[in-house]
């Protein structure tokens, strides 16, 4: 895959994710 | 004529010599195969991986009693309800999950043997109106059913006397979940694919809906296999029984699509595509084990693919006794199962 395609990549997504999202 | 269609790749690439037969079970009182399964079983101190069949009416269990020989222990009468398909419950044991419904799925069930009354039995874990279900690792259940009124995502913790330990309500996305699979290696993240064609990411813990993405138009009701998550990248299995043939990619049957679920973008990773000669809507049905896919073509042939390199692997034309229905991945890798209508299932070693 090309990068800058999908934009900045985090290794931490999931609990990035689970911290913004609504409960 | 299939064997003529086939021939062209025989030479070239997929071979049948990949699978090879290792037993046959032949269900004399099975009228009408609706699918089937394997089950870690544990039995006077020993686990083996017994065979589930089920027909409309009836499930079966099957221990091995010799290397190239089945033997049928019981089997369940499960009265008016058809069973419409097996759910794997793929680290259980002494566990059979099935699904039991007429147009779709109306209620689920646990079979399994009562040590406490030394009696097989089974018992009710869901009833409504069921469009997807999986069963995940730790004996967990998830499935989501949708009336006019309502959408509700539910995971159940089953326990192994055929009861729900815990319930845990998922957030329901707007369109209706079409399939779900577990994230590998990610106790708590599940992944779903909806009928607006996204791909949805939950958190199992808290029940939050995190992600959705987009699949993409092109190729409409895809269905999710397996996911997993490398670095940063979240790569999903999905499966394409609705897709069309096109002239760059022919007729894709899987394509594993990497997304960033920070940005929600995504790319295609690689094409697994119907053999040479298949052409059309080609696949009615499939099965996804590690690295590799199995779907029962419209020919009534077998193809398996090796999916991170996008090849058509091997292919089990329909044999003398008709067409192949049913392609199933046995647990821990141990082969493939092909049934036929007839109650007639080969256990191949790829």
């Amino acid at each position: 895959c090309n990068e800058s395609d999908l934009g900045p990549i985090s290794l931490n997504w999931f609990e990035e994710l689970s911290a913004e999202a609504p409960l | 004529d299939v064997a003529e269609l086939l021939t062209p790749m025989l030479t070239d690439g997929p071979r049948e010599e990949s699978l090879q037969l290792v037993s046959e079970i032949k269900d004399s009182s099975c009228s009408c195969t609706v699918d089937v399964s394997t089950v870690w079983w544990e039995a006077a101190g020993s686990r083996e991986l017994r065979v589930v069949t089920a027909s409309e009416s009836a499930v079966s269990l099957w221990e091995p009693l010799a290397p190239d020989c089945w033997g049928k222990v019981y089997t369940w009468h499960l009265g008016e309800i058809p069973v419409i398909q097996i759910v794997p419950l793929l680290d259980a044991c002494n566990l059979v999950c099935v699904a039991l419904g007429e147009l779709e799925i109306g209620e689920i069930r646990l079979l399994l043997y009562s040590s406490e009354t030394d009696s097989f039995k089974h018992s009710l874990v869901k009833t409504g109106n069921i469009k997807a279900v999986v069963g995940l690792k730790d004996q967990r259940l998830v499935s989501s059913s949708r009336t006019m009124q309502e959408h509700q995502v539910e995971m159940v913790l089953l326990s192994e006397t055929g009861g729900s330990k815990d319930r845990q309500t998922l957030m329901p996305p707007e369109e209706t979940v079409t399939a779900f699979a577990e994230v590998e290696g990610m106790r708590e993240a599940l992944v779903g694919t909806t009928a607006g064609n996204t791909v949805v990411v939950w958190n199992l813990k808290t029940g939050q809906l995190l992600r959705k993405m987009n699949i993409g138009y092109s190729y409409p009701a895809s269905i999710c296999h397996r996911a997993y998550s490398d670095s940063g990248l979240l790569f999903v299995v999905l499966s394409h029984p609705h897709a069309k043939e096109s002239e760059s990619c022919g007729s894709p049957a899987f394509r594993v699509v990497a997304f960033n679920p920070r940005t929600g973008r995504s790319a295609g990773v690689m094409f697994s595509c119907l053999p040479p000669g298949h052409v059309g809507r080609q696949y009615l049905e499939g099965d996804v084990w590690d690295t590799t896919g199995a779907a029962v073509l419209t020919s009534g042939a077998v193809a398996v693919w090796d999916l991170l390199r996008g090849r058509c692997a091997a292919v089990l034309p329909p044999g003398p006794g008709g067409h192949w229905a049913l392609a199933r991945w046995a647990a821990g890798g141990a082969g493939l199962l092909a049934g036929r209508r007839d109650g007639t299932f080969h256990l191949y070693r790829y």
